[in-house]
């Protein structure tokens, strides 16, 4: 299926520290 | 042994990788010469460190644009991929530009990246936003016109998502019409 996202779920990563 | 939960270091996939562009107005530079590719990405986690990184739509100076389109399409009408297409345009007025224009123009970013029109997403083809002295725009494009269902279900959720009135109406249009129109005003072949 495709890749959906909400844009509560993509909010959620703003601010995430950068993974490494 | 430790047992690392994937979560915390694998990036969250996109369904397509995104190329943003820059378009600055040198009028002593052809269209094209003006027109920039910044960076593509194709995870939530790239999407953010791009869109965390650069300027703000309503900072950019009049005449410059920022462009999201899937990889392998430009952001011109004469993209295989565009030609046969059109966009749902929002036009914003002056004060809009402090109120409105940022958070529209993330909101369809995220539309966008996280493929927000189910089925129909396959025929978005990018958007667009214009700073313009007489009046911003923001358009999501799509790539066949004759599409009816395709094209008012992406309008309906886009102008939801936006959170525009009901009575309020937006317009798409082909970009066959906008590039031969002979006035300032291109005729809508949908409304929602």
């Amino acid at each position: 299926g495709k890749r959906q996202y909400n844009r509560d779920f993509l909010l959620g990563f703003q601010f995430m520290p950068a993974c490494v | 042994q430790e047992i690392v939960n994937p979560e915390a270091y694998i990036k969250h996939p996109l369904q397509n990788r995104w190329s943003l562009w820059f378009f600055k107005n040198d009028k002593s530079k052809t269209w094209q010469a003006n027109l920039r590719l910044i960076s593509k990405f194709d995870t939530v986690e790239d999407f953010w460190a791009l869109y965390n990184h650069i300027q703000l739509s309503s900072n950019l100076l009049s005449g410059c644009d920022y462009s999201l389109f899937k990889d392998g399409i430009e952001p011109m009408w004469e993209d295989e991929r565009n030609k046969r297409g059109g966009r749902w345009l929002i036009t914003l007025n002056k004060q809009q530009r402090r109120q409105d224009l940022d958070r529209f123009w993330l909101e369809t970013l995220l539309c966008l990246v996280g493929e927000a029109f189910g089925d129909c997403s396959d025929q978005v083809c990018g958007a667009v936003v214009n700073i313009r002295t007489k009046g911003d725009k923001i358009a999501v494009w799509t790539s066949d016109y004759e599409s009816r269902d395709a094209v008012t279900h992406i309008g309906s959720v886009y102008k939801q998502r936006l959170g525009l009135p009901l009575k309020m109406t937006i317009g798409y249009q082909s970009h066959a019409d906008t590039s031969t129109k002979s006035g300032s005003t291109t005729k809508n072949r949908f409304v929602v």
